[in-house]
């Protein structure tokens, strides 16, 4: 195992047990301003990791960052992977890292489905949902995605257990949604949650489960696309920008709404780059460049979550 | 691992909400075969549809008895991860 994150490629694509002796090293390496908190146990038993980053204080406003629900989104772990050692560099030296940081504390779970995770890397690639399994019933797996409160069961969720966009028997009955929820509800000073996916170059924000627009649309509206123009001048890739209901589809029990009916106002969803063929296998060498243009857009969204309190 | 030699991504751009409907029907005539890798959203968004080798000549001939326009976004899916696993492997290396 590798004894230090410097020999660590973060222009590479890693196995789960990678990830996490990355993880321990670089808490390691970073004691002054990173801690490893476990949040709960997988389906499979595994644990279940977040980075907290904090400059001291006690429940300060925070700022909640996932990647990883979709296990085959291979391009967001590794982007959750760059983002943290960004954050790390940055401290002290970016003004906007440091003020956030001096005033909130940022959480960052990087693999939020360790089993469907590791599957991908022994069994089958293109796997996306968890590895639940019930008595009775014949497929594998839920979509964790749909899995939240907000909307549980709705449309653009299925009730079939064999379905990608399985719901599962019932809201959180997921461990990997379960530890989150606990996390965040006993946290209860969370007041922005950014939840990474891939593919095709969107910024959303709720709804997904229904077209009503959220009471401060306008505001979100207007924070994603300032959020987009900066994610577009590093490298140029063009996302749209909305609620997931008139962006993209109807989608029922998903992180956002749930985070925004909890009260989380500055709720986004990226959907990262595939640059138009790609798909979920992104090649690494778009890795770095991914990450560089979605931590503009991410570092938009936590100034305004620091300049507007609530 | 699962072995996808052959298997397709086809990207279809459907021109209404009818033609989007008959994508989402697919998703019952062939469980567990295609595998939406973008769902049928709405006409201005493509459509991805990952496809089982064995499917294919099926699939796109449903596709194109109904007029749905679509090209070969990855032609070869096994190709993609091979490669990915030689990157991953020379990597650690």
């Amino acid at each position: 195992l590798e004894r230090s994150t410097s020999s660590f490629s973060y222009s590479s694509y890693h196995t789960l047990e990678e990830i996490y002796t990355w993880i321990d090293n670089f808490v390691t390496e970073h004691s002054d301003i990173v801690s490893k908190l476990q949040i709960g146990h997988s389906f499979e038993n595994r644990s279940i990791l977040v980075l907290k980053f904090s400059t001291g204080g006690s429940r300060r406003p925070a700022i909640w960052i996932d990647s990883g629900i979709h296990s085959r989104e291979w391009i967001t772990h590794a982007t959750g992977i760059w983002i943290a050692r960004k954050i790390v560099s940055e401290y002290g030296k970016d003004r906007v890292v440091t003020d956030v940081l001096n005033a909130m504390d940022i959480f960052l779970e990087i693999v939020s489905n360790p089993d469907g995770f590791a599957y991908t890397h022994s069994m089958n690639r293109l796997w996306r949902k968890n590895k639940s399994s019930r008595p009775g019933i014949f497929c594998i797996g839920v979509d964790l995605n749909r899995n939240w409160k907000s909307g549980f069961g709705g449309n653009g969720s299925n009730n079939n257990p064999c379905s990608e966009t399985y719901h599962g028997p019932s809201p959180q009955s997921e461990p990997e949604v379960a530890a989150v929820v606990d996390f965040i509800m006993s946290h209860g000073n969370v007041k922005a949650l950014i939840s990474i996916h891939s593919y095709s170059q969107m910024l959303m924000y709720p709804y997904g489960h229904s077209l009503e627009p959220v009471s401060n649309q306008e505001e979100l509206y207007h924070l994603a696309k300032d959020a987009v123009q900066a994610l577009y001048e590093v490298h140029g890739i063009e996302y749209i920008y909305g609620s997931i209901s008139t962006t993209l589809y109807v989608a029922s029990g998903i992180t956002v709404d749930w985070a925004y009916d909890s009260g989380i106002k500055y709720s986004f969803s990226f959907e990262l780059r595939d640059t138009g063929r790609y798909g979920f296998l992104l090649p690494a060498a778009q890795i770095i460049p991914t990450a560089q243009e979605t931590w503009m857009a991410i570092q938009t969204i936590m100034v305004h979550t620091l300049h507007h309190p609530y | 691992q699962m072995n996808f030699t052959g298997d397709q991504v086809l990207r279809i751009l459907a021109k209404n909400e009818k033609q989007l409907s008959l994508l989402r029907d697919l998703e019952g005539l062939k469980p567990q075969k295609v595998d939406f890798w973008r769902g049928p959203a709405r006409p201005s968004l493509p459509v991805d549809m990952r496809v089982p080798f064995s499917e294919l000549k099926d699939i796109k001939a449903y596709l194109e008895s109904h007029g749905l326009a679509y090209n070969v976004m990855i032609k070869d899916i096994q190709v993609l991860l091979d490669e990915e696993r030689e990157a991953m492997a020379k990597s650690r290396r």
